[in-house]
């Protein structure tokens, strides 16, 4: 059975993730819109569609800080600790959500409910298909477990309260306050699927995943830089490697 | 150190 506090807590967190949807659903039309032109080569049109990409991400980790402050006890840990825990579980969590949004019909993953892309549209942006297959692998094998929105949101709060993040220092208080979520997800699981006793298992081996394709995603960065396709200040500070 | 200073400014703002 789930206790009372814990579907308390589960609610509040899909009503959470919900808000900070909805608030990058109506900052959508500030978006570099993405180009409809079909001519490949055109510089200005591939730097219009690596805009739109950049500002798309942009959006998406202010809703991951946005959460991450409504997480109870996030605040309470120091200021560094926050920072060393969101600056490596921004990009998992994006490849979360991604897969979220993955719809196995079109072969595309659709952000901010009305823009679908499918692989070609992840290269005309500027990605490396070193990069784009994982990601859509990853959304595939995601997508196959039918997660629920709870099940998403645990599995983000997670995420964030990983305790053997690089620099974090406070590992206790992270672990403590991982423990809950753990806790409820195991519960949820065994009631939503009692009989299913692997998919609590499967669904940690997903986070283990999500490290591969975070380095995955640190080379698609060093190509981008050697690409000179600048990072804007928001996304060069969590994940270019500054000297 | 000063680094990461716009997801300082992300945390420290307070929209709601």
């Amino acid at each position: 059975q789930l206790a009372p506090e814990q579907l308390e807590m589960i609610e509040k967190l899909v009503a959470m993730q919900k808000q900070c949807n909805k608030r990058s659903f109506l900052d959508r039309p500030k978006v570099t819109p993405w180009p409809q032109s079909q001519d490949p080569q055109n510089r200005e049109v591939r730097q219009q569609r690596f805009a739109h990409f950049t500002e798309l991400a942009i959006m998406s980790v202010q809703e991951i800080v946005d959460f991450a402050k409504q997480l109870p006890g996030f605040l309470e840990l120091t200021r560094e600790d926050q920072i060393a825990l969101l600056k490596t579980s921004t990009i998992e969590i994006m490849l979360l959500e991604s897969s979220r949004r993955y719809d196995p019909a079109i072969e595309s993953i659709t952000f901010l409910k009305d823009f679908s892309y499918n692989k070609e549209d992840f290269a005309k942006a500027g990605l490396q298909f070193e990069f784009i297959n994982p990601i859509f692998e990853f959304s595939k094998g995601m997508n196959d477990l039918h997660l629920d929105e709870a099940e998403y949101a645990l599995l983000i709060a997670i995420n964030i309260f990983s305790a053997d993040r690089p620099n974090v220092q406070d590992h206790d208080l992270v672990e403590r306050l991982q423990q809950p979520y753990v806790d409820a997800l195991h519960s949820y699981i065994r009631i939503k699927r009692p009989n299913d006793q692997l998919m609590f298992p499967r669904m940690l081996m997903k986070l283990v995943s999500l490290r591969t394709l975070s380095s995955v995603h640190s080379e698609q960065v060093f190509a981008l830089r050697l690409q000179d396709k600048k990072l804007p200040p928001l996304l060069s500070e969590i994940w270019d490697v500054h000297e | 150190p000063q680094d990461h200073q716009l997801l300082r400014f992300l945390l420290d703002t307070d929209e709601k």
